[in-house]
């Protein structure tokens, strides 16, 4: 199994429609300071961590929304889908291409949002979203999922949490 | 548990050694098991011996060892038990040159067995990846992406 | 004293916008006394608008844009009231190949006021130094310095 | 008011005796990973810092004494003397070079050590010390002494932190 493309929709500072394409193996993201590379991993971990928005540097999932920059008006709702080849059926889907979708979007109410789960564009639950990530190996709390500035912390954690690190493999 | 934690413990220690010896020229590192009897009543510690040097409580090493020590441990996991995706932001913020490369190698070794996603700003990291993706804002905050190219003279800052 | 606080919070802010105006190349940065009227009772704030962008939440902010924001307000104080000497241990190691040549440039300007050690593993930070000390070991983990050498030439191990 | 240099004995990574020269201006350190970059930094707050010891990467204050390498014995003591141009008096000390030390020597105890201060080779108590540092701006806890890893600290920490800063100045 592997991601093959990244569709974002006002995620962050990608606004209206993108699509990034991936390919198997090493792929490495470059650019300047500020250019979004951090961005397509909160990305990735909106739609594969649906229950932490800690880990995506934002403080309510509404400032994920893209914020209409300098002079424009904020969009209303933000969406993002993960693209994967499953022909080897990690994902317990049975269809070749399994696409993953998160959206959210603005209530009346400040900061308010609605936040809605789709496997291959139907609508799912929750905890069935949650469980199909756990299934793969693909969770956002996983080891395999490094944030900018957290390379030392297997390091730095105590010796209890990193032994939680084999439990969650055995 | 108690067996499937200690069967996961050894093989990871294992591969764990095998990884830090490659990827720091030599030196030494192991797990233990604070409580081998009893696991889940202690932690996994870690014990490092770079090349050329004495045993160095975690503390006191360099920030560049200290990275080379959480990649090996990651590392040692995938050989394992590999997830399908790694997701790795700015590992390389605090190695050198040298060990960029070192680093650069490894992850396309072992991209054989997982799909690599990379954010760096080091062309010794980048030169090893199979397919660059560049990011740039052009002055307005929105993000592009472009020249989804093989690596070949990209500089420092991805143009 | 309130009053002290108040000159010392009004000059600083003064020149922390224009410090990051000119690190950011374009940008706006100011901070916030949360109670003006009893700058005890509140913290200080720090809001940002990166070039192009609208504000952000300094929590939103990209690695390298929180290390200008903070660089920024080191300089700001400096020139206020510099200290003698500053120690800045690889400040450098969120910035891009263009931040890091504005970081040196500014170091060097600084440097006039004031003592600068900065340790670091980038060529476009080190080329602005007046003087570059080069540490290694040789493999048997004993610190050794050699070629007190005017920039030229640094390979990014500093061999 | 400058470094003009460093004079390590068995300190950390620095065994035997060394003296490293400074210049005014702007000096960089570089090397390997490692060699022994931040090693010099936490010379220098060794001297500027005799009241905290986490500053410096050590638990205990006996680590900071070179451990004696694969093969060797580890040394008995370590020594660290910063040697200031002091022309302007910014040390309120009458002389033109002002020669500050710290000396720490293990006792038979485990883990024990005692700890020594000089000033100009004179042996000073700890608060006429510390009082010299803070009156020339130059102690460790300053936003002026950055340690690997903590650039983006300022942005990080709470604001009645940050307004402890402008405090600190006032
Ligand atoms: N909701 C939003 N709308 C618009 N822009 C946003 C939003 N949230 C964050 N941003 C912007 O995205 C930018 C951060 O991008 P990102 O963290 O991906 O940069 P980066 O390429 O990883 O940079 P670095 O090399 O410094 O780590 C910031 O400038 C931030 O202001
Ligand atoms: N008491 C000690 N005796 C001998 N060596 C020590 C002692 N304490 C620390 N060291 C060694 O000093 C080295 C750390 O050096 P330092 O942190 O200065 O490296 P660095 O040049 O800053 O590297 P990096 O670029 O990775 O940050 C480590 O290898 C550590 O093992
Ligand atoms: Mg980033
Ligand atoms: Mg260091």
């Amino acid at each position: 199994m592997y991601l093959k493309a990244i569709e974002l929709e006002n995620f962050k500072s990608f606004v209206h429609k993108n699509r990034i394409d991936f390919k198997q193996g090493f792929t490495a993201i470059s650019g300047p300071n500020g250019s979004g590379k951090s961005n397509i991993g909160d990305a990735i971990l909106f739609v594969l961590g649906p229950k932490s928005s800690k880990v995506i540097r934002a403080s309510k999932l509404v400032d994920l929304i893209y914020d209409g920059g300098k002079k424009g008006k904020p969009a209303d709702y933000c969406r993002v889908s993960l693209i994967f080849d499953n022909s080897d059926r990690v994902l317990p889907v049975d269809s070749n291409e399994v696409r993953l979708t998160r959206y959210i979007k603005r209530t009346n109410k400040e900061q308010g949002y609605n936040s809605y789960f789709y496997i291959n564009d139907e609508s799912a639950r929750l905890q069935d979203f949650v469980s199909l990530l756990e299934h793969a190996k693909i969770s956002a709390d996983g080891y395999n999922f490094v944030k900018q500035g957290d390379v030392t912390r297997i390091v730095e954690m105590t010796p209890v949490e990193r032994r939680g690190i084999l439990d969650e493999i055995s | 548990k108690k067996y499937a934690l200690l069967k996961v413990y050894r093989a990871i220690n294992d591969n764990f050694r095998k990884i830090y010896k490659e990827m720091s020229n030599g030196g030494d590192a192991y797990l233990i098991l604070e409580d081998e009897e009893n696991p889940f009543n202690g932690g996994l510690v870690i014990k490092v011996k770079p090349p050329g040097k004495g045993i160095k409580p975690l503390h006191a090493l360099s920030g560049g060892e200290k990275s080379l020590t959480a990649l090996a441990f990651i590392f040692a996991i995938q050989q394992y038990d590999p997830s399908p995706i790694y997701l790795l932001d700015e590992v390389d913020m605090f190695l050198d040159g040298v060990n960029s490369e070192i680093l650069g190698r490894i992850i396309r070794r072992n991209a054989s067995s997982a799909q690599f996603i990379v954010m760096s700003l080091r062309k010794a990291t980048i030169k090893f990846a199979d397919y660059i993706i560049g990011v740039a804002n052009r002055g307005d905050g929105i993000s592009r992406i472009y020249a989804h190219h093989v690596p070949e003279g990209v500089s420092e800052n991805g143009q």
